[in-house]
């Protein structure tokens, strides 16, 4: 699975996911990817978020819609991006990984699987990581 | 306000020499993305370009690189949404499309839709004028290889693809 989120000069946010989906999935098998809430959500009031990840764990806990419901609370990107994964992984034993925006341009790239390749651009400089707690810059 | 574009490249296990490859393909696509906003164009344009470059990558599972379904064909699905208005568009269980978040897109746009899903997708796609591709063409040597090697009666591919619980 790949995503992005961004906020623009505007201040309008906007999310995107694609899918091949589950390996060797049964035929006409859908995830998470294509359902809204669960494979991403973008609200101007409250941020973007793109999930990846097992595809049924994210859909039984609504993963995008889950975390940007923290961030409404008053929760940085980081903080509920944390707490949106570590509850797919109590509730439901779902691994997985998410990148997220608010409306202040705050960003946060977060996972519970062993790896996620992410990279985050914002004013001259490129972060990115693989590994947990890797976060490498370099100018753009 | 200052403009921000985040992408990844799927979770998961991560073999150790294509960490590399995601590296540079995520690095490649936040800069593409991110180019279209310093341009002065929207997030929502931002976001589709960044992921139609990480669907050209076979690096990852999306486009071009897909993992297969049980019988060895690529099935796929993608979502945009719109912070500003909240419309959003999906597709799922597409077939023969190169770059599904811009079909996608075009459901959004153009319909009064959600989703379209498998045949009805690919019918859209057409009617919209989005060019089929071969679906061997969006198989790789290396989702071919994993195919097969989950076919097995003891393998389990959320554990190959996801890792093992902590």
């Amino acid at each position: 699975t790949v995503g992005a989120v961004a906020v623009d000069e505007d201040g309008n946010i906007a999310c995107a996911t694609s899918t091949g989906g589950m390996l060797n999935k049964m035929e006409g098998r859908v995830g998470d990817t294509a359902c809204i809430g669960c494979g991403g959500y973008a609200d101007n009031r409250a941020g973007a978020v793109s999930p990846t990840g097992h595809g049924e764990a994210i859909m039984k806990v609504t993963l995008a819609r889950l975390i940007l419901f923290h961030m409404a609370q008053g929760m940085s990107p980081e903080e509920a991006s944390d707490l949106g994964l570590a509850t797919m992984k109590e509730r439901v034993e779902g691994l997985g990984g998410v990148v997220t925006v608010d409306p202040q341009g705050r960003w946060a790239a977060r996972f519970t699987s062993t790896q996620m390749a992410w990279a985050a651009a914002q004013g001259g400089t490129l972060h990115f990581g693989v590994f947990s707690g890797e976060d490498v810059t370099q100018d753009i | 306000m200052l403009p921000v574009l985040v992408v990844h490249g799927g979770a998961g296990q991560i073999p150790k020499e294509r960490v590399e490859m995601a590296s540079a393909g995520v690095r490649a696509a936040a800069r593409a993305g991110y180019a279209v906003l310093q341009g002065g164009r929207s997030s929502m344009d931002a976001v589709v370009e960044a992921v139609t470059n990480l669907e050209n990558n076979p690096s990852f599972n999306a486009g071009y690189g897909s993992v297969l379904n049980v019988k060895g064909e690529v099935e796929m699905d993608a979502i945009v949404m719109d912070g500003r208005t909240l419309a959003s568009g999906a597709v799922s269980a597409v077939r023969n499309i190169a770059n599904p978040i811009q079909l996608a897109r075009l459901v959004m746009e153009q319909t009064s839709h959600l989703c379209l899903t498998a045949g009805g997708a690919g019918q859209f796609a057409r009617a919209m004028g989005m060019p089929e591709v071969p679906g061997d063409s969006l198989i790789t040597e290396y989702a071919r290889m994993r195919w097969k090697k989950n076919l097995a009666p003891n393998a389990n591919p959320v554990e190959s693809q996801m890792g093992k619980m902590g």
